[in-house]
């Protein structure tokens, strides 16, 4: 049986409503080790997957592996009136009856509760088998903060609209996105700062070789995942998709993977 | 083994 259990709802109902906003449907796949969510695109340009992992819950136990196909954007709906301080137990019964039940507890005196079920449906092609490439093989990673990655995505899609292109070029100290829009094109150009100047908030450029790539800005300009992650770790390559990384805490990842598109 | 294919094959179907 799957039992696991979060003291506080809020990093849950956050990641749910980030991802509910781009993805219908989402396989969620627990073991041993961890939860792991993985939502795809329809045009396959981009794969997201979240690791929670075993460690991140008040409680955990999953004796056999379980793989559960969900509507997201539904769960995000029903979600939307839980409060953020609720306790969340996630729990599926051990004769596979094809469904989940979320509960929200309240956590004074577990007065009301709240108890979801929702059904498991088919969603063809996920889970994928998601290697963990080392960083030698990016051309160039750059990590920064999402306060400054957030209204980057945002001026970028002012400047365009819904099918809005941004082309990330990295350079040896510096990083431009580049949006093109119907009246002409917006550059944003970042430079490495100095950890010195302002040790909590760098902006650090590791790169082998120059790189530039084209990207849908409508997936990458996740707002509501960067309000989960202090820090964005873009790592870019031409030989493989990309990987906009949010570290939620040291047991949890948001990974945005994304194919550049051709010029 | 639940996994249904690799991260490559799905971009490579793009």
């Amino acid at each position: 049986m799957l039992e696991l259990r979060l003291v506080q709802a809020t990093l849950f109902k956050n990641v749910v409503e980030a991802l509910g906003d781009l993805f219908s449907t989402a396989h969620f796949n627990s073991s041993r080790t961890g939860l792991e969510l993985q939502a795809k695109d329809n045009s396959r340009v981009t794969l997201i997957m979240l690791l929670l992992r075993a460690e991140a819950f008040d409680h955990y136990l999953c004796d056999r592996g379980l793989s559960m196909g969900l509507n997201l954007a539904g769960m995000a709906k029903a979600f939307c009136c839980t409060n953020n301080d609720d306790i969340i137990t996630i729990k599926a019964e051990e004769d596979w009856s094809d469904t989940v039940t979320f509960t929200f507890e309240s956590p004074e005196d577990g007065d009301e509760i709240s108890y979801f079920h929702f059904d498991f449906m088919v969603i063809n092609g996920v889970p994928l088998e998601i290697p963990e490439y080392p960083e030698s093989e990016y051309q160039a990673i750059v990590r920064m903060p999402s306060a400054k990655f957030m209204p980057i995505c945002n001026k970028l899609s002012s400047f365009g609209d819904r099918d809005t292109v941004v082309i990330i070029s990295v350079d040896k100290e510096s990083v431009d996105f580049l949006s093109r829009g119907k009246t002409g094109t917006l550059t944003i150009f970042c430079r490495e700062t100095q950890t010195v100047d302002k040790p909590k908030e760098p902006t650090l450029i590791e790169m082998k070789e120059k790189v530039s790539l084209m990207f849908d800005l409508r997936y990458m300009n996740s707002s509501k995942a960067s309000t989960l992650s202090d820090q964005v770790t873009i790592s870019l390559s031409s030989k493989l998709p990309a990987v906009f990384e949010y570290k939620i805490t040291e047991m949890s990842c948001i990974r945005y993977y994304m194919l550049p598109r051709n010029e | 083994g639940t996994k249904q294919g690799s991260i490559m094959s799905f971009f490579k179907k793009a």
